[in-house]
């Protein structure tokens, strides 16, 4: 059997700016810990790549620390649009929605797009009714509702600027 | 945005990825790092990848693609591959974040270009860890 591995990444985080105490960056690490632990799990019993990156993306996406599913940060008129991906490298297939709401775990929406769809990209109403045959998870606005992630937005609601977690802002413009 | 890359034992790859957007994005904006091909990708012949960053930036440079290509055509190495991409080419468009990858050996490339990075990895050679790159 060959080597196997598994990394994941968190994205990018506004604690960082000279915010970040002990015991947030231990809860951090936890999840960290705990979504790799689930992912390296599956492979260390000769469970497939995809099934390992879905398990690690799952954990994170129930943690309201980062941005995705659960802890997805506020668009400009107050909700949460998320987007995944997923994609095996053997076959080649990929699955993929955005513009979705008040789905629990996008990530496993979007495998099912590519196993049980005949696309690859589903937005919005169209990605969500898909969940919904598929039966997946929903979940209302109070669950994506964190007071951090409230008063980020609060802070450039109502500008035309937006803000990537580790930066203060960015320019609307882009070619 | 959240992501992860793996290489099982039958050397399979696959990557995902997730996330929230962007606070105050535009309603109907899509375009972070979720989309095929821009900031996921997922080839046996060369690697996995799942990025995070600003969005934009990422589908002007199919930048996850882009790591692949260079492999497949230029014969770099993941790192070689990953490091150009993140350290070079997406920097000359003004771009910022970073990017996870596998390849079919299992080894493992993090490059990023800006502060703050969540990483955590754990190869079958005993090779872990769980950092905040500050």
């Amino acid at each position: 059997m060959a080597r196997f591995a598994i990394a994941l990444h968190g994205g990018a985080g506004t604690l960082i700016k000279g915010n970040m105490t002990p015991d947030k960056e231990k809860a951090y690490k936890k999840v960290l810990s705990e979504a790799l632990q689930k992912g390296y799990t599956v492979l260390e019993n000769d469970g497939a790549a995809v099934d390992a990156v879905q398990e690690a993306v799952m954990c994170m996406e129930d943690s309201a620390l980062f941005n995705a599913g659960k802890g997805s940060v506020f668009s400009a008129n107050g909700t949460h649009e998320m987007e995944a991906a997923i994609m095996e490298g053997k076959t080649r297939k990929a699955g993929a929605v955005a513009l979705l709401t008040g789905i629990k775990n996008p990530i496993s929406v979007a495998r099912d797009v590519m196993e049980k769809s005949q696309h690859v990209f589903l937005l919005g109403q169209g990605a969500l009714e898909f969940a919904k045959s598929m039966d997946h998870v929903l979940q209302d606005s109070k669950y994506f509702y964190d007071e951090f992630r409230y008063q980020q937005w609060q802070e450039i609601k109502g500008s035309s600027q937006f803000q990537l977690d580790h930066s203060k802002s960015k320019n609307s413009k882009f070619g | 945005t959240v992501g992860a890359v793996a290489c099982d034992r039958r050397s399979n790859l696959a990557a995902a990825t997730s996330t929230g957007g962007m606070t105050n994005k535009m309603i109907g904006r899509l375009g972070d790092s979720a989309v095929p091909g821009a900031g996921n990708y997922a080839n046996n012949k060369t690697c996995a990848v799942s990025c995070t960053g600003s969005g934009e930036y990422f589908l002007r440079g199919v930048v996850a693609y882009d790591v692949s290509c260079l492999m497949e055509m230029k014969n770099m190495t993941l790192q070689e591959a990953a490091e150009e991409v993140i350290q070079r080419r997406i920097l000359e468009i003004g771009g910022d974040g970073g990017l996870i990858a596998v390849d079919a050996e299992a080894n493992i490339s993090l490059p990023f270009n800006t502060e703050g990075m969540y990483r955590a990895f754990q190869t079958s050679d005993g090779v872990a860890g769980v950092k905040i790159y500050k």
